[in-house]
């Protein structure tokens, strides 16, 4: 259970951090 | 990260374009052709067909040929940060391509990679290179996750 919940945290990082990244406004303009 | 494992990271990263230059290792990108390529596909606007033109396709054994187009695909990637995404890139130590050109050297081809990464994932077509990139296997995300977030950390606009 331990390691599935740390498993879990992890893909939670990640899908977290992309995420954010795909919501991010980039761009000279932006 | 140790910086082997991050160019392996990215190396398996680039793997996701479809590129007709050969890419599957360090030397395989060695002479800046396959990088070359996949710059055209992240941000065609900026790097033309007429910027590929000046790429050498053919810098084989010559060391200074591969330099020469690993030159210019620095020289990109940097001026795209500064012309399209208005972003300096302070304290990333700059790759050094003599020692890629020469050498291959692993890490500072990671540093390259990482730079086209930032690319990536700050073009118009983000979305599609960041869902490619979560479909990648949980270590090579998270190495690519560290490498954004070092390439964040500093930028300046």
């Amino acid at each position: 259970e331990g390691a599935k919940g740390a498993a879990g945290a992890s893909e939670g990082v990640l899908a977290n951090f992309f995420n954010s990244l795909l919501s991010k406004k980039t761009g000279a303009g932006g | 990260m140790d910086k082997t494992e991050l160019c392996e990271c990215l190396v398996q990263w680039l793997q996701t374009f479809n590129l007709n230059a050969p890419h599957k290792t360090v030397e395989d990108l060695g002479d800046g052709v396959a990088m070359s390529e996949a710059l055209c596909q992240i941000a065609p606007d900026y790097f033309s067909e007429s910027w590929f033109g000046k790429i050498k396709q053919d810098a084989g054994e010559n060391w200074r040929l591969r330099m020469s187009n690993l030159k210019k695909v620095l020289t990109g990637v940097l001026d795209y940060y500064s012309e399209v995404l208005g972003q300096q890139i302070n304290d990333f130590t700059l790759p050094d391509v003599t020692s890629i050109a020469e050498n291959y050297d692993v890490e500072e081809m990671g540093r390259l990679l990482q730079l086209i990464l930032g690319c990536a994932v700050n073009c118009d077509r983000k979305q599609e290179y960041i869902q490619n990139i979560m479909g990648m296997e949980e270590a090579v995300q998270h190495a690519v996750m560290n490498a954004i977030q070092e390439l964040m950390n500093k930028e300046a606009p």
